[in-house]
């Protein structure tokens, strides 16, 4: 049963499947397993589809993990999985949410990166594909979209943990979301998860000018970030991801608004212990619970502003 | 499997655009075989990073020889992630 699961530790990829099939089956009416393609090492790249209506209604998605070694954020999907799924009915604001809109979540956005954390290399940020004329392996899977692909902080070395990869999109898991994207149609919302150092951003990325949407997205970026920090004072920074962080080119959330999906958001959990990547599992519901504020209020905002 | 035994991570406190440059640069060098988990953007960030053993006392004098302030987040990579299997391990026999 996916009651009985332990959410307060890390898992492998194949556990975290094997739940998903659980929580699929413990809540037939609400939750479905979608599969979106293959990772390059051809692992199921699955998500988890959240809806109580029909095909058409407009969605929000999330991904987590795409970072590999930033095991924080798998673990708080997990999490805010079970939370949407034993939520629904009982609390009044997700389930109008719910009676509105879809929720998909990709759970863990680089299944091969995942697992090379668990069997070879704990440290593994990038994807898995080997790279034709050099000795080393992987692309940063954010830094492979098709936004500002190439420019400004993004490598162009194979060996360098930011290599954007040979293409746009060339990394056959950025690929698969860009296709379900677009195929899926009326998305609203676009949240990609990493983590850490307690950040909330909205594009752009490979640019510092201002997005036409900015002042509206910074005042819904600081109102998630007031609620994340209500639970346990978690202070976080909130901006575009050029000014609060670095110009980083070939981002997720960047393709995403540029597609045409207004409310776009990253999220770099916390880490208020100064553990990195490392953070402890007791950690782990603490982060899920206070991001869980975070995310609801993003999705409430989404709910009652549709475009 | 990949072991980090003795690795320590740093965390870096860049005190101007002048020590981030200097830490730029650093990022540049291959030969230390650095991990940058938070990079040198803006002196009001700081900068975290994953030294191997082989390469620490180099970098160590590296930032002390640039005036650049530091201490060690982690001081052992390899005893937490062994810390961390533990506990995995524990959860996976509890669970069964």
């Amino acid at each position: 049963s996916s009651k009985s699961f332990n959410f307060a530790a890390y898992h492998t990829l194949e556990t975290i499947y094997d739940w998903m099939d659980t929580l699929a089956a413990d809540y037939p009416h609400l939750v479905s397993k979608v599969q979106i393609g293959f990772s390059y090492e051809q692992r199921p790249m699955y998500a988890l589809k959240f809806s109580t209506g029909s095909s058409s209604r407009p969605a929000i998605w999330i991904d987590a993990g795409i970072h590999s070694r930033e095991w924080v954020t798998q673990a708080t999907a997990v999490w805010t999985a079970n939370k949407i799924a034993t939520d629904y009915g009982q609390d009044r604001s997700l389930t109008s949410i719910l009676d509105m809109l879809d929720i998909y979540l990709l759970v863990v956005a680089n299944p091969d990166g995942y697992a090379y954390t668990h069997s070879n290399n704990r440290m593994w940020r990038k994807t898995r594909s080997k790279n034709p004329g050099s000795v080393c392996v992987g692309v940063d899977p954010n830094r492979n979209w098709d936004a500002g692909f190439g420019g400004p902080g993004a490598s162009t070395n194979p060996c360098s943990d930011s290599y954007h990869g040979p293409s746009a999109q060339s990394e056959v898991e950025v690929k698969n979301v860009v296709n379900f994207i677009k195929q899926t149609g009326n998305f609203k919302g676009f949240i990609s998860i990493h983590s850490y150092s307690q950040l909330l951003m909205y594009p752009h990325g490979y640019s510092c000018n201002n997005i036409p949407d900015y002042q509206e997205l910074d005042a819904v970026g600081k109102s998630a970030a007031k609620a994340l920090g209500s639970l346990y004072g978690t202070s976080y920074k909130v901006g575009s991801i050029c000014k609060i962080i670095y110009q980083a080119s070939g981002g997720s959330i960047d393709w995403s608004y540029n597609y045409g999906i207004k409310y776009s958001f990253a999220f770099e959990l916390r880490d208020t212990g100064r553990y990195g990547f490392l953070l402890p599992a007791n950690q782990i519901i603490p982060t899920a619970s206070e991001t869980w504020l975070a995310l609801l209020n993003i999705m409430e905002y989404v709910r009652d502003h549709t475009y | 499997q990949k072991r980090f035994i003795g690795d320590q991570v740093l965390r870096i406190e860049p005190g101007s655009n002048e020590q981030i440059s200097v830490l730029q640069s650093l990022q540049e060098e291959d030969d230390f075989q650095l991990d940058f988990w938070l990079h040198p953007t803006n002196p009001d960030l700081p900068v975290d990073v994953r030294v191997p053993i082989a390469s620490l006392q180099a970098v160590k004098d590296f930032l002390e020889s640039n005036g650049i302030r530091y201490s060690v987040m982690i001081s052992d990579v390899q005893e937490m992630l062994e810390q961390e299997q533990k506990e995995m391990e524990a959860n996976r026999r509890m669970e069964r």
